[in-house]
């Protein structure tokens, strides 16, 4: 695998915060895990309104989508195995190199 | 040999490196390669300089500043290909690299990309490493000598926005800025490539003022998202960094434009999150037509009085 297979059940979610409670929700529970910010770069560009697209660890998965469920923060999974994904994008070269 | 090399799939940078030096070694009319400095592990900062001679006015683009956005470079790349290939072919082109020389470096970031290969597919910063601090690396695009440090840049060496321990402190940076000021009467646009939103900015990132020659700097931008659009029907949002995306300082286009290039620009290419850093290699052809179309768009506004 690649990257050692590191990012096997790894998630990106796409959160949308709509008003200053849920992105001040959303900067606590983004700032009690440590998560990888796709966009914006850090938590302190949060803006209501503005996607937030984090990475998130496949063992932090279960916290994040119950704390943001808790919140009530609307979510989507944007890449729901991050593994498979990069696998798909350059994958075939690395398996065809290998064989 | 070039001729079979692939521009639509992602490349390391070994073999990005052994790109440049094939085209260095097949079109020594249109391209000429040099080093700007090294990077913090040491690797060569490579730069092409493509264009029939030296001519007075010259554009810059850079790419891949960014580790992780692996579009850039694969656009880089492109450009070149595409400029040489199509030189003698389009009107548009040939006038443009009659007149212009475009300075282009495929990979800004080469400790961070290498990187980003081999072990962190979402590595973003450099690779220094900050004395007393576990964390390695800095914000290439936060490490400039413009407003450093300040909104939108973190001082912590662990955030992915780390602005560094001083300005210029990365050999990267202070390689592009030494050469982008030696050459700055000549440089008439500034363009730096990165991903992903779908958006063409201009300055200011790091205040919500408007640049003085904003009519000029607007139409270049309007005119070249029109010329993107028309390749493929994507459209791209522009605007000023600070109020089209967010308030960042020690950006690169900020810095540029300070040091007295009319027309600095960021690109962030597609999309707009759907694979975000994990475009599809299935996509670098349709992105990388559609920008290289907004490149010229920009490229052709400098040959004509504002």
């Amino acid at each position: 695998f690649l990257y050692n297979n590191r990012y096997v059940g790894d998630q990106v979610l796409r959160i949308i915060p709509t008003n200053e409670q849920e992105v001040q929700a959303l900067k606590g529970i983004l700032g009690l895990m440590k998560v990888d910010f796709w966009q914006p770069n850090s938590a302190s560009l949060i803006h209501q309104n503005r996607s937030v697209d984090v990475h998130v660890k496949n063992h932090d998965i279960r916290g994040m989508h119950e704390r943001l469920t808790d919140e009530k923060i609307q979510y989507q999974v944007l890449i729901s195995n991050l593994q498979k994904e990069i696998e798909k994008q350059t994958g075939h070269r690395f398996s065809r190199k290998r064989r | 040999a070039e001729s079979q090399y692939d521009y639509e799939v992602y490349h390391s940078l070994e073999e990005i490196q052994k790109w440049m030096f094939e085209m260095n070694r097949t079109q020594p009319d249109l391209v000429a390669l040099f080093s700007i400095g090294k990077s913090y592990e040491g690797r060569p900062l490579y730069v092409l300089q493509l264009g029939k001679g030296n001519q007075k006015k010259a554009v810059w683009i850079d790419c891949g500043v960014h580790a992780r956005e692996w579009i850039g470079p694969a656009f880089c790349q492109w450009f070149v290909k595409e400029a040489i290939n199509s030189y003698q072919y389009d009107s548009a082109m040939t006038k443009l690299l009659n007149q212009l020389s475009f300075y282009i470096m495929p990979v800004f970031n080469v400790d961070g990309y290498h990187y980003s290969w081999n072990t962190d597919r979402f590595w973003r910063k450099t690779r220094s490493k900050i004395r007393k601090f576990h964390c390695r690396g800095v914000d290439a695009n936060r490490n400039w000598k413009v407003k450093w440090c300040d909104e939108g840049a973190s001082s912590h060496p662990c955030d992915d926005t780390y602005c560094g321990p001083f300005p210029e402190s990365e050999p990267e940076v202070k390689a592009v800025a030494k050469f982008l000021r030696k050459n700055k009467k000549r440089i008439k646009a500034y363009i730096s490539i990165h991903a992903y939103a779908q958006m063409l900015l201009y300055p200011y990132s790091y205040k919500y003022a408007m640049i003085p020659n904003f009519n000029c700097v607007e139409s270049a931008a309007s005119s070249a998202v029109k010329a993107l659009y028309s390749a493929y029907g994507v459209r791209y949002r522009y605007g000023p960094a600070s109020t089209t995306l967010y308030v960042s300082s020690g950006s690169s286009i900020d810095w540029a434009y300070k040091n007295g290039i009319p027309y600095a620009f960021a690109f962030e290419l597609r999309d707009t999150g759907y694979f975000g850093f994990l475009l599809p290699e299935s996509l670098i052809k349709p992105t990388c037509t559609e920008t290289t179309r907004a490149v010229k768009a920009i490229a052709s506004g400098l040959l004509k009085k504002c």
